[in-house]
């Protein structure tokens, strides 16, 4: 059962997957676990569909542990989980987006960086690909999106820790995901989880210009950075990523940006820099819980704006 | 593939006032020797940058730093320290559950 889960604590990638697996069977009537590719080492990428029925219903994408070394993010992702399917039925907000709108989660999208520090290098963040012609391995699949692929703050070097890849979508991890969004064809949102620096961050990065849609993803983030906020006081930073942190290419929310889902956002969770990627598991479950408000007050507005 | 360690590892957190010194981290980071990995990029002068500076080069990253003038200070001391506390929290905490 997920209620002997420790949600306040890190998890190994089988323990975290056994997890999605308990949730799917204890909430069957709306959790289902759905394999969307595999990794480059051969792991299942798991994603859980929260769905109350209906066919090919709008939906929104949420992503965790893109860069393996921030474990809060994938941390944050479980308790999610759990809380959608838990709240479903009792909180009139998730239980009304529900009954319109899917939710897509992945906990862990770079699963093999994931196992990596955990086994060998607590600081990896990239994938684990083999890169030709070189000894240092991975690509950053933060960068290897095709989104300015190759631009201004992504390396060309795969020693380096923002190395974009040989190609756009060169990761699979990457493109397992490109391929679902692309198949499924109806999501309005997409929502991707990284730590740390407590940012809120819409379109671009690959460029300095403004979003078709400034106005309103400003907006919209800054009433989600007031709903974090609102529980423990952290503060969050709204922007876009080229204002708030520096230009990056080949970065997912611009992909899904410039893909036609306008509601694409990046949140950089806790801390600002005590702890940075080492964040104490004490603060799991208050991270979680400040992202969960930030998260639902976006989710509501694109249920209502659809 | 062994275990990394981390040992006499330091964190420094870097704060730049202009774009001239943005220009020199930017510089440091290209110097592939030093095996420096930024936590948060050199961008805007405003932003703090964080670093993880290798044992080996703790010496020659804080020289340089403090013959240009820029201001850091020291945010993990050894982080090997961390991870091991890290690493005894789960245990710890596995131990429990089981």
């Amino acid at each position: 059962s997920s209620n002997s889960f420790n949600y306040g604590t890190y998890h190994s990638l089988d323990s975290i997957y056994a997890e999605l697996d308990h949730l799917a069977s204890e909430y069957s009537n709306i959790v289902s676990k759905l394999q969307i590719g595999k990794s480059y080492e051969k792991r299942p990428l798991y994603v859980l569909k929260f769905s109350t029925g209906g066919s090919n219903r709008p939906a929104i994408w949420i992503d965790a542990g893109i860069h393996s070394r921030e474990w809060v993010t994938q941390a944050s992702a479980v308790w999610i989980a759990k809380k959608i399917a838990s709240d479903y039925g009792k909180d009139l907000s998730i239980t009304s987006l529900l009954n319109k709108m899917d939710i897509f989660l992945l906990p862990v999208t770079n699963p093999d960086g994931y196992v990596f520090t955990h086994t060998t290098n607590r600081m990896w963040r990239k994938t684990r690909s083999k890169n030709q012609g070189s000894p240092c391995v991975g690509v950053d699949p933060n960068r290897n999106w095709d989104a300015g692929f190759g631009g201004p703050g992504a390396s060309s070097n795969p020693c380096s820790d923002s190395y974009r890849g040989p190609s756009a979508n060169s990761e699979v991890e990457v493109k397992s995901v490109v391929n679902f969004i692309k198949n499924h064809g109806n999501i309005q949102a997409f929502l991707t989880f990284h730590s740390y620096s407590q940012l809120l961050m819409y379109p671009y990065g690959y460029k300095c210009t403004e979003p078709a849609d400034y106005a309103e993803l400003d907006a919209l983030g800054r009433a989600a950075a007031s709903s974090i906020r609102s529980l423990y006081g952290t503060t969050f930073t709204v922007g876009s990523i080229c204002s708030t942190i520096y230009q990056a290419s080949g970065g997912s929310i611009d992909w899904s940006y410039d893909y036609g889902i306008k509601y694409s956002f990046a949140f950089e969770l806790r801390d600002t820099g005590r702890y940075g990627f080492l964040l104490p598991a004490s603060q799991i479950i208050p991270t979680a819980e400040e992202t969960w408000l930030g998260l639902k007050k976006i989710m509501e507005h694109v249920r209502d704006n659809p | 593939l062994c275990l990394e360690t981390f040992v006499g590892d330091q964190v420094l957190r870097i704060k730049t006032r202009n774009e001239e010194e943005v220009k020199k981290l930017q510089l440091l980071e290209s110097l592939e020797h030093l095996e420096l990995d930024f936590w948060i990029n050199p961008s805007t002068p405003a932003l703090p940058v964080d670093v993880r500076i290798p044992a080996n080069s703790v010496q020659a990253v804080k020289a340089f730093l403090e013959s240009h003038g820029i201001e850091y200070s020291i945010l993990i001391e050894d982080l090997q320290v961390v991870l091991d506390k890290e690493k005894q929290d789960m245990a710890c905490s596995q131990q429990k559950e089981r």
